[in-house]
């Protein structure tokens, strides 16, 4: 299982729809001061059915849809979908390709969807739990946040065990 | 689950003392078990009777030492900026190695470490992604140098992100 | 105190700006005064009154907000993290500037910024630097290019730190 | 008002006595992760009678004492000597050059010196407070600490304008 592409739409900076192709090695991903590049992360976080305002840096949903410029009028939602290759039927779905959709309203409503089929947040969870991906605290390690991992409580930092056991 | 936890803490435990080893040239680090309430451990505080029912029960922590080769045994907070960064990596590492996730973004995890130590951790780096797949974020040329295709982004006038691909051949050949 | 509070608020939030609007190539930045209570703002946040009675009372708060050229008026949490060590650095410098420490000691405050942030911050650094004595520990070789001597630190095998000493004279010629 | 010159012994992986003459100028401090460069910011921090153990790394007097190794047995006791030209007559004190000494054992006490003369602390305090080196939260930057400045509460930020007053 591997992620094949990443289609951005309206999620924060990425104002139009923008296309990442992600092979199976090493990505790497640079630019600038404030070009864009961590909230590359946090779309991924988010189609994955993130909630927390925190990790995703946006309090409402509003934060996380572009806000607009005065050369660019704002987008009215944000739509991020994640491909998967699950050729190695590693995802409990019977799809070689499973894409992960996310859509999201100034009015703060969420839609997720599963190869188009529209589903709830906790399908998207039961999906990734498998993967652990979703609750992992190791998947997705945001700016600044790589020594939290040093700082948890030991009950906390066993929780992290249990994750991957 | 309770056995499954004994099997996978071993593991990890002893892939952190090796990726700790691996990117400090030496020194050592542990995980260990630890009965204890929150308000602190307990008589056992070896994690002795947590091992013998196999049980993580609610009240056993996991905790964590460093100690740099030749150095004495640290706190955490006596550690450097780049010796936490490192020593975090290589609980992550074990993790990752212990269970593969299918992918791991890393957002500028390497920005506090040296050049030495951005050398051992893309080293690290290499070997786990035949494994998982690596989104990595960062403005470290060693880090870019192992990457197998690169994106740049950059910030346009109208506040909109922009994004050019380059697979790392092209970046080489106009270095 | 509350009349030197208000002029020394002024010039400020006035040198916050124009460090901002320096490192930043234009955008907006402000210090706004607050009269609010620690549970949020009162009808009066302009803070009119506490300038009206020239007094930061213990209610008195001081926001600050921040818009980067050709962006939308942003919450901080938005800033990403090279823009908010620039935002953070240039009301370090506007303090710095409005009561001019005689010294000031900064720890990898260019970890996070990229090639032409440096290049603005060390600009500012060298300016201020005439009347404030700097100690700067960095890895970043801009920053390194404007120190007039560098001490070079390693750590050695007894895990003693070691200390050589270096002018920038001589560090450039072995480049 | 400067810095002349910082002599650390004992101080965390300052084993032996070592001196830093500071010019006038911008003084770099580089080196590998590790080698002992925030020591040197904790070190000044701590002779100018810096309390807090987060701030200085040290949750008790022992952690800021060099520890030893299988190669160089420990120190029992810490000194830094922190030498000021007072040429300008900034500091309130009737010498040009001025001399600020901070020992520290392994059971915790401190002894404070001015110009070699036993003082208290609160003698360093008010010597400073002209200055508002000690208490100023901009005199110092620590390692990871930049953004702090932007995450305080608005008093607390008042605060900070009220020590530039
Ligand atoms: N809803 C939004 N609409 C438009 N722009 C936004 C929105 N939310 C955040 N941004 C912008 O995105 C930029 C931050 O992007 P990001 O955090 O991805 O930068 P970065 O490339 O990671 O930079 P750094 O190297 O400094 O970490 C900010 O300048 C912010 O103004
Ligand atoms: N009491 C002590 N005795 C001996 N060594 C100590 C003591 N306290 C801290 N150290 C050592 O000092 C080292 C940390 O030094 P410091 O934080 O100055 O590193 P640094 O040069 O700033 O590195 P980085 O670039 O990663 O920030 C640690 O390895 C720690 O082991
Ligand atoms: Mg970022
Ligand atoms: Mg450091």
């Amino acid at each position: 299982m591997y992620l094949k592409r990443l289609d951005i739409q309206g999620f924060k900076s990425f104002a139009t729809r923008t296309t990442f192709e992600f092979g199976q090695g090493i990505t790497a991903i640079v630019g600038p001061n404030g070009s864009g590049k961590s909230n590359i992360a946090d779309a991924l976080r988010w189609v994955l059915g993130e909630q927390s305002g925190r990790l995703l840096r946006a309090r409402k949903m509003e934060d996380a849809i572009f806000a607009g410029s005065s050369k660019r009028q704002r987008a009215d939602k944000v739509e991020v979908t994640l491909t998967l290759d699950n050729a190695d039927g590693w995802l409990p779905l019977d799809f070689s390709e499973v894409a992960l959709t996310r859509r999201g309203y100034r009015n703060g409503d969420s839609e997720y969807r599963i190869n188009r089929k529209r589903v709830r947040l906790r399908d998207i969870h039961e999906l990734l739990a498998k993967a652990s991906v979703t609750q992992s605290s190791y998947a997705i390690i945001g700016q600044g946040l790589v020594e939290t991992v040093l700082n948890l409580r030991p009950d906390e930092r066993r929780h992290l065990i249990e994750e991957a056991a | 689950m309770s056995k499954r936890f004994e099997t996978t803490f071993e593991t990890v435990a002893s892939g952190f003392e090796e990726y700790f080893q691996a990117f400090f040239g030496g020194g050592h680090a542990r995980l260990t078990l630890q009965q204890g309430s929150p308000s602190g451990p307990s008589p056992d505080s070896s994690g002795e009777s947590a091992k013998r029912t196999g049980q993580a029960s609610q009240n056993t922590g996991v905790e964590i030492e460093a100690q740099p080769p030749g150095k004495r045994l640290q706190n955490m907070a006596q550690l450097s900026g780049g010796e936490k960064a490192l020593t975090a990596v290589a609980l992550l590492f074990a993790l990752l190695q212990a269970n593969p996730s299918p992918f791991c973004v890393l957002d500028e995890v390497d920005a506090m470490l040296d050049e030495v130590n951005v050398g051992r951790f893309v080293k690290a780096l290499q070997a786990l992604s035949k494994k998982t797949q690596f989104i990595v974020i960062t403005h470290n040329r060693g880090t870019i140098e192992v990457a197998d295709s690169i994106y740049g982004v950059s910030m346009g006038p109208d506040a909109a992100s922009r994004v050019i691909s380059m697979r790392l051949g092209d970046v080489k050949a106009d270095a």
